[in-house]
């Protein structure tokens, strides 16, 4: 485990934690992309099967049960919380996630490392990840007005991917550990959608105004 | 699973 790594894992667990608190206190959804939130649950579900038959250590256990519930209690606050769902803008929040399952389900019966159930939804995941951030972005697009939290939920998403990268080419260079070039291109594709929004960020950090995507 | 296994990331 290298700093990378740890520094990446810490910044997607806040993300999550900073997403379930917001919707926890202050009872509101506003500007969370549900259909975001589902795609993540899904990921996190097919990837994370080999926790009842593969053990890594208790850090890797530990943090998969963390994330497997945190997004699943955040899809359930958004579709069943009395309170939470009232905020939801479904109206706005109409990106067909359908059309991101079904590719990367069939890219991943085309490429992927070994052909079994558990290496194919894995390799599934690994894509589904990598696309699942549009809904919340053509959303934040759509409502113009990024209110902090899930502008910081955003940044620090993309903060996590750029780290994990990070990551790769540290280890490849030191245990000569090769990421297999799906996960390196996934990866890779996932942290440059967040490029224009890191962009459009730090411009309004930087002049201190309030964030606005350009539609 | 048998060896080590295929994944060790989250």
């Amino acid at each position: 485990m290298n700093i990378f790594r740890l520094a990446g894992d810490m910044t997607h667990l806040a993300s999550v934690l900073v997403l379930l608190l917001k919707i926890h206190t202050i009872k509101s959804c506003a500007g969370v992309s549900l259909k975001t939130q589902e795609l993540y649950a899904l990921v996190f579900a097919t990837r994370y099967l080999d926790i009842f038959t593969d053990f890594i250590s208790v850090y890797n256990t530990v943090m998969k049960l963390i994330f497997l519930g945190s997004s699943f209690s955040i899809v359930w606050y958004i579709r069943r919380h009395k309170i939470v769902r009232r905020s939801y803008d479904k109206e706005q929040d109409t990106f067909r996630h359908y059309f991101l399952v079904l590719p990367c389900l069939l890219l991943a019966l085309l490429i992927h490392e070994k052909f079994t159930v558990k290496e194919l939804l894995w390799t599934f995941s690994i894509y589904l990840e990598a696309v699942a951030i549009l809904p919340q972005l053509v959303l934040l697009q759509r409502t113009r007005n990024i209110d902090n939290l899930t502008g910081q939920y955003v940044f620090l998403l993309g903060a996590y991917r750029s780290l994990y990268i990070l990551n790769w080419i540290y280890r490849y260079f030191t245990e000569r550990h090769f990421v297999h070039w799906i996960t390196w291109i996934a990866g890779l594709v996932q942290t440059l959608l967040y490029a224009d929004f890191f962009y459009y960020y730090f411009e309004s950090w930087k002049n201190n105004v309030k964030l606005q995507l350009p539609a | 699973g048998l060896g080590q296994p295929m994944h060790d990331e989250l």
